[in-house]
């Protein structure tokens, strides 16, 4: 059953924003145009995933929420 | 480490910096301090020379800033983006802007300290990029380090010294490494069991492994930044359901999360003679609710319950666990043996045949 749809709907905020500033690359510019915004989405949290030694899931599991709530540096972890 | 993309680094290794502006959490000695040190951090591993400028452009800028600070890059209020660093190169390339909204510091572990903040930030501003390193100054998330205990890691030295070269000096610096879980050379400082999970010490971090999770490498100062690094010994205190740890002659007690109000204590508290100066490994036996402290060839048991050292100790360790000693890192009880981890190996001594059952590499722990 659906459980806490506003909550998820904040976490899922939180994630796009966390991945919109950290890692947007270039390989977003050339991503093939008929990807849609949850491939790209997706595509990104795993290169988070890997960055942070987390399990690749593609997926916002509790952990890597975890991992994008801890304070950090503002400059992107890929990229320039 | 990585560095930048395009590789962006100073052309003189003669960098100025200016201080614009001061955060008011901190006095205005205390920031000049932590910026100083935190550019003492790259200048001891490089070449690179830092001096400070009281007024005109600086090629590093240093400034607290509130949200929208015209730079396309808001700050996000409390918590969240702590700073932010430009890459090396001229106007805005090379300046560092910390989140006037955190609350900064200057020692312990309310707040954001600024050494360990500015010394990642410069860390862009020579141009390095994050580091998936978990244990590396340039990784992206922040962990408290004590800013006089902080050494720069070895991941940092070398990604520095792959950018400016290495000092002009016969001895390089070296840093901490990371340690790496199946890494055949893997030892353990200490080790505990504590509610059903195991605890592997290793220099500032440690290794927790819980049944129905993967391994996890935490900074010990991340569950308890008052710890010291390089814990010795440990053991988990079954009647009194707590962790102990040993460094030198004191020892900390921990229940959970918190550190036990009056800790850390001498280790002489506990009977053991003034000639003892630490405690090479410990091991608690539920059953008997017996602590026993391995020092050199020799052990020691105390009576938890009766919270007293027993009569008739130390003795020789290889008198009673033959085959094992004289030195041991850390003990450990599990599953009715006890094991013994001594380098890369671990021994597992069978209570009842008074023998050592079997002999692997250490980190088949960690389940390598």
């Amino acid at each position: 059953a659906p459980v806490d749809l506003v909550r998820n709907d904040v976490d899922m905020n939180f994630v796009k924003n966390y991945l919109n500033n950290y890692y947007s690359s270039e390989d977003e510019a050339i991503a093939p145009f008929y990807y849609d915004d949850n491939v790209t989405l997706a595509e990104k949290l795993k290169k988070m995933q890997q960055f942070f030694g987390l399990e690749v899931t593609g997926n916002p599991d509790s952990e890597t929420l975890a991992v994008m709530k801890k304070p950090r540096c503002g400059v992107p972890d890929l990229g320039t | 480490f990585t560095l930048t993309d395009g590789n962006p680094k100073w052309k003189r290794t003669n960098i100025t910096y200016r201080i614009l502006n001061y955060t008011p959490d901190m006095h205005q000695s205390d920031v000049d301090n932590a910026i100083k040190k935190a550019l003492e951090v790259w200048s001891n591993a490089s070449p690179l020379t830092f001096k400070r400028l009281y007024d005109g452009i600086a090629d590093i800028m240093i400034s607290f800033e509130v949200r929208d600070h015209r730079d396309n890059s808001p700050f996000d209020g409390p918590n969240g983006i702590l700073a932010h660093a430009f890459q090396p190169g001229d106007n805005i390339g090379g300046d560092v802007h910390f989140d006037e909204e955190e609350s900064w510091s200057s020692k312990g572990t309310r707040g954001y300290n600024l050494f360990i903040v500015a010394a990642h930030e410069l860390g862009h501003s020579m141009g390095l990029s994050h580091s998936d390193d978990a244990g590396a100054l340039m990784y992206p998330t922040y962990s408290y380090t004590e800013p006089h205990l902080f050494r720069l890691p070895q991941d940092d030295i070398d990604g520095i010294q792959a950018i400016y070269g290495k000092l002009d000096n016969p001895v390089q610096p070296t840093g901490p490494t990371t340690p790496k879980a199946c890494d055949p050379r893997t030892t353990f400082d200490a080790v505990a069991s504590i509610r059903g999970e195991m605890m592997f010490f290793k220099g500032r971090q440690f290794w927790r492994k819980h049944p129905q999770l993967d391994l996890e490498l935490y900074f010990i100062a991340l569950f308890w930044p008052n710890l010291p690094s390089r814990i010795e010994a440990a053991y988990e205190n079954y009647e009194k359901d707590q962790l102990v740890l040993f460094k030198g002659n004191q020892y900390w007690v921990l229940n959970g999360y918190d550190i036990q109000y009056g800790y850390p204590k001498s280790i002489y508290h506990l009977g053991f003679p003034k000639t003892v100066k630490k405690i090479d490994a410990a091991f608690s036996d539920p059953e008997s609710g017996k602590t026993y402290f391995f020092v050199g060839n020799k052990y020691w048991r105390y009576d938890e319950i009766r919270q007293t050292m027993e009569a008739g100790y130390p003795k020789n360790i290889a008198q009673t666990f033959k085959g094992v000693g004289p030195k041991i890192d850390a003990a450990l009880q599990h599953d009715g043996y006890v094991y013994f981890f001594q380098g890369t190996k671990v021994l597992q001594f069978n209570p009842n045949s008074r023998r050592v059952q079997s002999v692997q590499r250490s980190n088949t722990w960690l389940n390598c």
